[in-house]
């Protein structure tokens, strides 16, 4: 910090001494404003470059998976230069003839755990400025009980001008918020500002150039990791909220105050030799914990497998203390060795749920799962996973839901993903790591408490059109579930949902009443965020949902899904799995041609499609440069930036 | 509370106050052989004035269904469903139903909460709303019989000893002590009582200002028209 004071004296007094940065970033500003769960993010980095020559700058951050990019801008010499979404097959096609020129740019796809890369660079003339402005918009997810908003923060330089600006609206109030940041130390702590007034609340950070640096008298930022918000909104057992804005509505429906249902619960267990070691002890760990965790009232089995299949008992038992001892016992006994056969043990899985059924083993309102962790594709047994899906989905025959866990990256993750979703399930990837136990652990708190059962919500018919799923076997603690739609009547004067459902002990049915002129107070409120928010929400989950849909049906479907999530992801300047954002540069820098920013599709391997073509200048990592170019420098003038 | 009590034929009304302390807890209804029961705590208002009578209303009341393990605790804030282990909370801003095997209960979003027992039973518990600043007053609630005929002929209770037919018998009607009123003779369960013609609410229609229901009205917390004392039907606890 000392020694950019001195720069700028030194600059004033027209005598420089030491070189000092040539590209900087001197303002890096992430704006984002939640209502009703949908948070937009606008992150604005500007840069000038001090050096007599030009330089590039590369504008590098990190944004949640399951966020849509909506709008890219680059502003130079006062040009805005705003990427447009193209269909991907368009987009590829102009970024190939641009390679073909010998243009090459970058593209870049590359996904971690929980977040994607984006990447932009762009050359900067000497002593001019660029702002890069990246937004994107996300639906928060309730997971065990809470949602969360990861803002991930790497600059590696210090910024005279940094902030983190986080403004929530949620009409159902805050019932708690939480912020934290993994690189937040004791003396960075108050710099956090949190105000929280029922419904609103604001959150702030802004260190000053001191407070950034690691060290004392060091230039090397302290700012690098995740800055994590967490909250709930206050619910009870009610038909939940609805906001409704120019025309369209989202409903969050997300009671508490339910008891549970008894779930039944098959744990299909992957002892192949590709688990052994690590997998098969982390995999053990974590059974060790859910059983633990199991309530008096659930039903459970083990079934173990490699090439062939072992099942712990012939029936589902309670979930008592002694067979839960015993049940640890035979976990800990686990030992990895053999191939790959999951057809065989997912039959058996099913045909345990039947019998417990048909024998009246297992109560009459309760759910019934199949967990099947494996970290490889089929290779005993039936092998074509088409087949197996098939066998699969035919023994389960929609009365079970099966959840597919993933661990490591040697899965064919599209086969456990389909097979999930044909049986009413999902995917989840479970990642080599140390956290793995308790990657494992978490998912299964995420389905271990039903709340309710075949959940139906009904909007005032003929009124409503474009209402995303709305029918759902189960409701879990924890989570929340959002429909979405448009109102097609323009005189409706009173808006009706309706929910039915089952809880552990009766059938419920809720209603949900709003009258239209009620209807202008509430957008009035909620226009404090941003008016359009709805439409978008609406936009971003059919789309969602669409993307999922694709992957179980046959081909012809798939095209009218696809046909339909792509026109509204162009409609909406939505960056997804069909469309690509297309940024083209100033005409003077037709060396680097046009920037393509695709979304990664959950299943690529990390890096693996990594393609980065970076000339060997300088680079600016939001908020980092390395300069490699030495050149003389001189300074002329004084910028107050 | 007050109480009021239908009389038919001629559809005419009784009616009575119970003056107890905040707290209190009232059995209105027990059927030992359906195993139903309903019972009642008072609440007083926020405050009151030294030497002035103090104001009661209902502020809890608790439903037991032993024949399904059903439990109901209704308060101003909010109704619990308890099902052997399992509770169920109910806000009063919900509109919801909640459907057990012949047996129901349907709550209309700040108003009311109707308890239905297979087609024979139905009660409707009111929920009185007031200014939540009010420095004196604060919500309540009251209760209904809108049908009463699975209940056995041994129901007792301050209201259940009613759910059967009762003879009484008005007459010698006269002016009474206050302008105005009239008082009259009224004949039942063998006591020669004085009653007062006055008037009584009925909220269901108009939760606000209420019906109002013509009514002969039983001096001394119904002593006389009701089976012993009022205190017999103090008790413990809400279940």
């Amino acid at each position: 910090i000392a020694d950019l004071k001195h720069q700028k004296k030194r600059s004033v007094d027209g005598h420089p001494t030491k070189q000092v940065k040539e590209l900087e970033i001197y303002s890096f500003k992430v704006d984002c404003k939640i209502t009703s769960r949908f948070a937009r993010n606008v992150v604005t980095s500007r840069v000038v470059n001090r050096a007599n020559e030009s330089k590039e700058a590369l504008f590098d951050v990190q944004l949640p998976k399951t966020a849509f990019i909506a709008n890219f801008s680059m502003i130079i010499d006062g040009v805005v230069y705003v990427g447009v979404v193209k269909e991907k097959e368009v987009a590829k096609q102009q970024y190939q003839q641009a390679v073909a020129r010998g243009q090459t740019a970058g593209l870049v796809k590359v996904t971690g755990r929980k977040m994607e890369k984006f990447k932009v660079s762009v050359n900067i003339a000497a002593a001019k400025k660029v702002t890069f402005e990246l937004v994107y918009e996300e639906l928060l997810k309730r997971k065990l009980g809470k949602y969360e908003m990861v803002i991930r923060v790497k600059p590696e330089q210090l910024v005279q001008h940094f902030q983190i600006d986080v403004h929530l609206f949620e009409p159902q109030g805050i019932a708690f918020l939480d912020v934290n940041a993994t690189f937040l130390t004791n003396d960075l702590m108050p710099i956090v500002k949190k105000t929280l007034t029922g419904k609103k609340a604001h959150i702030s950070f802004t260190p000053t150039l001191d407070q950034q640096s690691a060290c004392t008298s060091c230039q090397n930022t302290g700012l690098d990791g995740d800055f994590i918000m967490t909250y709930d909104v206050d619910r009870d057992l009610s038909a939940g909220n609805i906001a409704i804005v120019n025309g369209y509505f989202v409903h969050h429906f997300g009671p508490a105050n339910l008891p549970r249902v008894p779930k039944n619960v098959v744990f299909v267990i992957d002892q192949s030799g590709s688990m052994m070691f690590t997998k098969m002890f982390q995999t053990k760990e974590a059974l060790h914990k859910i059983l633990d965790d199991l309530n008096t009232e659930d039903n459970f089995a083990f079934i173990s497998f490699s090439s062939s299949f072992r099942k712990w008992k012939n029936s589902l038992i309670r979930a008592t203390t002694a067979n839960v001892v015993e049940a640890h016992k035979y976990v800990s006994e686990l030992h990895a060795g053999g191939g790959t056969n999951i057809n065989d043990p997912l039959l058996e899985a099913a045909k345990l749920l039947d019998d417990a059924h048909n024998l009246g083993q297992v109560p009459e309102r309760s759910v019934s799962m199949i967990i099947l962790l494996t970290d490889g594709d089929p290779n005993s047994g039936e092998s074509n996973p088409t087949k197996i899906q098939s066998n699969v989905k035919y023994a389960i025959n929609n009365k079970y839901n099966l959840y597919c866990l993933g661990f490591g990256y040697d899965v064919k993750y599209s086969f456990l993903e389909k097979m999930s979703i044909e049986n009413s399930g999902i995917a989840r990837r479970i990642y080599e790591d140390s956290d793995a136990a308790l990657q494992l652990q978490g998912f299964y708190n995420e389905v271990a408490n039903p709340l309710l059962l075949n959940v139906e919500l009904q909007y005032s018919q003929n009124a409503v059109s474009d209402v995303t799923r709305s029918t759902f076997k189960q409701y879990y603690d924890g989570s929340e579930i959002v429909v979405a739609g448009r109102i097609a009547d323009n005189d409706l004067d009173m808006f009706v949902a309706d929910i039915r459902a089952q809880d552990a002990n009766s059938n419920i049915t809720m209603t949900y009443e709003v009258s239209m002129s009620e209807v202008d107070n509430i957008t009035q409120q909620q226009q404090y965020i941003f008016g359009d928010f709805t439409e978008r929400m609406w936009a971003y989950l059919t789309i969602q949902q669409l993307l999922q849909q694709r992957i179980s049906v046959g081909s012809e479907e798939k095209k009218l899904l696809t046909d339909r999530a792509r026109e509204l992801a162009l409609k909406y300047n939505f960056v997804t799995p069909l469309t690509s954002m297309i940024v083209t540069k100033p005409e003077e820098q037709m060396d680097q041609g046009e920037f393509l920013a695709e979304k990664p599709v959950e299943g690529d391997r990390p890096h693996q499609a990594q393609k980065y073509h970076s000339p060997s200048h300088s680079r600016i990592s939001a908020g980092s440069y390395h300069s490699t170019s030495a050149g003389s420098y001189h300074s002329t003038s004084v910028d107050s930036d | 509370p007050h109480f009021l009590i239908a009389m038919r034929p001629p559809n005419d009304a009784v009616c009575f106050n119970i003056d107890e302390k905040p707290g209190v807890i009232l059995n209105l209804v027990t059927d030992p052989v359906t195993g139903f029961v309903v019972n009642g705590e008072l609440i007083g208002d926020k405050k009151t004035e030294n030497n002035k009578k103090v104001n009661t209303y209902f502020g809890k009341f608790g439903l037991v269904y032993n024949k399904m393990e059903l439990r109901m605790e209704i308060t101003t804030q909010e109704i619990k469903l308890f099902h052997g282990a399992d509770i169920t909370r109910f806000p009063w801003s919900a509109t919801a139903t909640s459907t057990h095997a012949g047996f129901a209960i349907t709550i209309n979003k700040e108003r009311n909460l109707i308890v239905t027992m297979g087609v024979d039973v139905t009660f409707v518990i009111l929920l009185h709303r007031v200014w939540k600043n009010h420095p004196l007053h604060q919500d309540f609630l009251g209760f209904y019989t809108l049908d009463n005929h699975r209940f056995s002929s041994q129901t007792l209770g301050l209201l259940g000893q009613f759910y059967h037919p009762i003879d009484a018998e008005v007459f010698n009607i006269r002016p009474g002590f206050d302008q105005g009123k009239v008082d009259a003779t009224m004949f039942v369960k063998g006591h020669k009582l004085t009653v007062t013609r006055g008037n009584q609410k009925d909220y269901r229609l108009d939760p606000k200002h209420g019906t109002d229901v013509p009514c002969w009205f039983v001096h001394n917390s119904g002593k006389g028209f009701i089976d012993g004392n009022h205190t017999d039907y103090i008790v413990s606890t809400l279940f």
